[in-house]
């Protein structure tokens, strides 16, 4: 489902270049959870961008079912991120002036779901992930683990064939990230594909793979036994 | 050092009324390492607030080093903020078109410090959390990670008698989070006040007092063996 074939990210900071990326390869089929962990600065959430179709790559190529990223039309593209591909971002990436439901019902806007339908799928899923009572609340009436879930939430709402996550429970005490994950088991259970980046092994313990990042490279891939 | 007594902070939200902290009651003396944890929204970025000063209790009333925090003018406010108080934030609050080096500097220059000598502590702050090489990098240019680490440069740049640090390292691989904790209790060490929000007990291990909150009260108050 997903194939990346020497793939690169440099950025040109004056004289210096950084590789966020080095001739990256990696295969990953359906209905797999993959965990990434790695040092801070090792190219995770570049990575990530990447498959998410959200950054492209300065060299190699990257596909996504089968198709080529670079080649796709912005119909394509949008309809990859949007629909098949549902993103849960470092840094969460609200929009501040939506409401927790609003922000939940844009990917449902851009899907195309009727107005009663979309209301309807984003309340469930901000109580799916204990928001039941915050859904009328902005980003910044919210704490940083309520504004993490709603991210996760809207990640969710549109049940994407891949659920990307980058660091998903990073700001979650103990038992509500055992919430979050359960959701995630049960994703994957239904048949989802799932790549998740973490730096805490009892998330990781989740997947049935674990690729270890450093520098820009993928230095281990080891098959877990899955809990 | 801090005592805060039947403290109250509430949000109006058209008829309902969020009770963010109910009538807190805390002494923290010089020189302690308090952890503080707790679910997902249960006040502790609230209370961190409040501590820095930079919340105003909706009652009771709350003393820094012997002064009511409430009668305070303006220029003693700022210095409590700026001199006596460092604050990591649980979202980093960067300043976007700043460098690495110029968030670390903003601190100093409140602090009326020369610029060489600003400059010099600020590229040493940076040195102990490791970004010596990502200086000039604006927050955009780094991950989120590196971002954090700005942020814990910038509360320690001014050497504060009291740190407020507020999920520190929900960001960090396992090995950059020993560093910081090492940082952390040098700092201790050396006489500082410590308090830290963390949902990790492996993190919350390193402080001799654990507070647990839920629902906007302190339920528990721990003495533990320190490592
Ligand atoms: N401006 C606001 N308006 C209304 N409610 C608010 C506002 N800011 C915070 N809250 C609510 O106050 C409560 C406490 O928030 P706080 O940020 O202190 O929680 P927290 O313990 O730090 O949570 P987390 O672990 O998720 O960071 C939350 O339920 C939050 O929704
Ligand atoms: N716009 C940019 N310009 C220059 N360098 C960048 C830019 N964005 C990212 N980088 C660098 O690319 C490297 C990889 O970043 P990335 O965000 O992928 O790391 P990460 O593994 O997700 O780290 P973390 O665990 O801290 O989130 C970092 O060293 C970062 O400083
Ligand atoms: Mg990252
Ligand atoms: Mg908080």
């Amino acid at each position: 489902i997903i194939r990346l074939d020497d793939v690169e990210r440099t950025y040109r900071m004056g004289s210096e270049t950084i590789y966020a990326l080095r001739a990256l390869s990696l295969t990953i089929d359906p209905n797999e959870f993959v965990a990434i962990m790695g040092p801070s600065g090792s190219g995770k959430s570049t990575l990530m961008n990447v498959i998410g179709c959200l950054d492209t790559p300065s060299s190699g190529r990257y596909w996504l079912n089968g198709r080529l990223v670079s080649e796709m039309n912005d119909r394509q593209l949008a309809a990859a991120r949007n629909r098949e591909i549902g993103f849960v971002f470092q840094s969460f990436n609200l929009l501040a002036r939506l409401t927790a439901l609003a922000n939940v019902e844009v990917p449902l806007i851009y899907a195309g779901v009727p107005r009663r339908e979309r209301h309807e799928r984003a309340r469930h899923a901000l109580d799916t992930v204990g928001l039941a009572d915050r859904m009328l609340h902005r980003p910044t009436e919210m704490s940083g683990g309520q504004r993490q879930r709603v991210a996760i939430a809207r990640a969710l709402v549109t049940r994407p064939s891949i659920l990307l996550a980058d660091e998903p429970t990073g700001n979650l005490d103990s038992s509500t990230t055992e919430e979050i994950m359960n959701l995630f088991d049960d994703l994957h259970a239904a048949g989802h594909t799932l790549i998740m980046v973490t730096h805490e092994q009892e998330i990781a313990a989740h997947a049935a793979r674990v690729l270890r990042m450093n520098d820009g490279e993928i230095v281990a891939d080891e098959q877990m036994e899955p809990r």
